[in-house]
């Protein structure tokens, strides 16, 4: 545990005396690997590493009767900043919500999660079954909106007429929000990310949510600035939360992406969805 | 005189991204650059990349094709790992590739869980003229699995591939779940061989390991199945999990096709990863 690994690097240098800025070398390599290992790109490490540096040679660090607790101080403050700082309030109902990202990051079940909970908002949610590739995916957002209550539309064309005419139905019948699930697709598929781009164009949904496996690596980084090319992303939600990935890859994307992470999925029923708390993540990515 | 330091410490740090980009993990990363140092003294006239390409295939079990092993005798062929891994897809392709090798396949839908688990393999069946034996939504998958392979040792079929349903490896339940679908194949299975084959999400970090270990654990794995490697995402988790587990992996998934997927090739994923 990083905690226990710097305290015993400070108790070490106590014996020796003074601290010097070899010590801090030897905290940020611990600092660093720690990181690593809980899958925050190597790039976004070393930024991280020198923001740290710098604060950690202040003067009252290197003087401070106990330093140990002002580097871990140093590093969990700059962690959960970088995060994203403090909790976002709510920004009332969205009228069209897009959920985008890679095959299998958990889309379909988000896109349910978010009905209830909008629903819970007095919202009037709409599910939109914009993917017509995945065998049985239309079946499988049926299914769930059948178990939780919800509409689900859809349509036997293309996914970008889909989603125009659902927004049209919305609109007509006053269902809000819409949210439309879209076929999971690789960033460097070009065709899939022409559709995307073009979907959003078609429709300028007010939300454009980059759904992502807390359990990603360091492909984070080329995931989020991929996607961040092709349409405005306005959240990401970090999904399977409830297991034991250390979740870096949510310090990756939002620091190559800027973007806010909105939500984190916690299980796969339809109430697991919880607001992203940037300094119990960043606990988390410090084991 | 060439020293190792005014040669290669740029070259090393390219390297070292390399690895660490490619989800090889700080602490396996640090162990190969180090060996790969002390290689170098020995043998200076020899480039670093080869050395290390050598250190990383020396860690990998040596290569086999699974495919021909499944060809012999009678399997069934247990499909686990975590929600969204590939597994579904993976046994459409696999179910495919014995099926043209004139083997007799079914699908077992064991996945009694998630919505339309049953319908979309049921369409990969028909995709591939394979027959899936299910049970309703919420069955005991344990229940079906007996199902399958009563249905198995009946018809006289070859390989009977089971399906789960996605479970996180941290949930004690959803273990229990897996460990006892195993005793029931275990028990019933006569002189059907079984595999246990856990598939990972190449774009995977390090959570990859725990997975491997806390699966083999509860379950002992034969094999990886390594999916989604089509993406700019190299896998490199499977180093670690090889040197700490030993378990190969044996089969590749390129592409959400029938045709997507191929053998493990060592040589290709050591070559890929410094891309
Ligand atoms: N444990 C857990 N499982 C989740 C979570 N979110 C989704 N899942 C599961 O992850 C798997 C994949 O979820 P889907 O919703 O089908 O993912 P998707 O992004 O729509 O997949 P594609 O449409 O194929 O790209 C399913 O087994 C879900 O039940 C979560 O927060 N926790
Ligand atoms: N690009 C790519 N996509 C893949 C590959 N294998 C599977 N997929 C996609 O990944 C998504 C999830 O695949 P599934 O087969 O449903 O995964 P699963 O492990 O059965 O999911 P759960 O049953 O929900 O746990 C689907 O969109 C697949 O098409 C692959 O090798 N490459
Ligand atoms: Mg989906
Ligand atoms: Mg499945």
């Amino acid at each position: 545990v990083l905690t226990q690994k710097i305290q015993n690097i400070f108790d070490r240098i106590k014996r020796r005396g003074k601290l010097s800025e070899a010590d801090i070398q030897e905290v940020l390599r611990e600092i660093r690997i720690t990181l690593l290992e809980a899958d925050v790109n190597y790039k976004v490490v070393k930024d991280f590493l020198e923001k740290v540096k710098e604060k950690a040679l202040q003067e009252s660090v290197l003087k401070s009767i106990s330093p140990s607790e002002q580097i871990l101080k140093i590093i969990y403050e700059e962690l959960t900043s970088m995060l994203g700082g403090e909790v976002k309030t709510d920004k009332g109902l969205p009228s069209v919500i897009m959920l985008i990202g890679l095959q299998g990051s958990g889309k379909t079940t988000t896109a349910g999660k978010l009905a209830v909970y909008y629903r819970k908002r007095q919202g009037r949610p709409l599910l939109v079954a914009c993917d017509t590739r995945r065998p049985a995916a239309i079946q499988q957002l049926e299914v769930i909106g059948n178990s939780i209550n919800v509409p689900v539309y859809k349509e036997n064309t293309d996914p970008i007429s889909i989603a125009v005419n659902a927004v049209k139905f919305a609109k007509e019948k006053v269902y809000m929000p819409v949210i439309l699930d879209t076929s999971g697709r690789l960033h460097i598929d070009e065709d899939l990310m022409d559709e995307l781009r073009k979907t959003y164009e078609s429709v300028k949904p007010q939300e454009v949510f980059l759904v992502v496996d807390a359990m990603t690596g360091q492909d984070a980084v080329n995931i989020g600035e991929s996607f961040a090319k092709v349409v405005p992303l306005t959240g990401i939600i970090l999904t399977k939360m409830d297991g034991d990935a250390r979740g870096g890859s949510a310090l990756s994307m939002r620091a190559v992406t800027g973007v806010p992470i909105v939500f984190i999925g916690v299980g796969e029923k339809f109430d697991a969805i919880e607001p992203f708390y940037p300094d119990r993540i960043a606990s988390r990515i410090l084991g | 005189k060439r020293s190792f330091s005014n040669v290669s410490a740029e070259h090393l740090e390219e390297l070292e991204i390399a690895l660490l980009s490619a989800d090889v993990g700080p602490k396996t990363t640090e162990r190969l650059l180090e060996e790969v140092k002390t290689k170098w003294k020995l043998s200076p006239d020899e480039r670093l990349s080869i050395l290390l390409k050598n250190s990383i295939t020396s860690l990998l079990p040596p290569s086999f094709n699974v495919i021909d092993r499944f060809l012999q005798g009678k399997w069934v062929i247990l499909v686990i790992g975590v929600n969204g891994s590939g597994k579904t897809t993976t046994i459409g392709k696999l179910g495919k590739i014995l099926r043209d090798r004139g083997k007799s396949v079914i699908f077992v839908a064991g996945d009694t869980f998630r919505a339309a688990a049953i319908e979309q393999l049921e369409i990969w069946g028909e995709r591939v003229g394979i027959p899936v034996i299910k049970h309703r939504e919420g069955a005991d998958p344990g229940a079906v699995a007996f199902d399958g392979l009563k249905s198995a040792k009946a018809r006289g079929i070859d390989i009977v591939i089971v399906d789960t349903a996605g479970r996180l490896h941290t949930k004690y339940n959803l273990m229990e779940e897996l460990k006892k679908v195993k005793r029931v194949i275990e028990r019933e299975r006569e002189d059907y061989q079984l595999y246990t084959l856990l598939v990972i999400d190449a774009t995977t970090g390090q959570n990859a390991i725990n997975q491997a270990r806390m699966f083999n654990e509860s379950l002992n794995i034969d094999g990886i199945a390594i999916t989604k490697l089509d993406g700019t995402a190299k896998g490199g988790v499977i180093i670690s999990i090889a040197s700490e587990l030993k378990i190969p992996v044996v089969l590749v998934g390129v592409g959400e096709g029938v045709e997507d997927m191929q053998g493990f090739n060592s040589k290709e994923f050591v070559d890929a990863l410094f891309w």
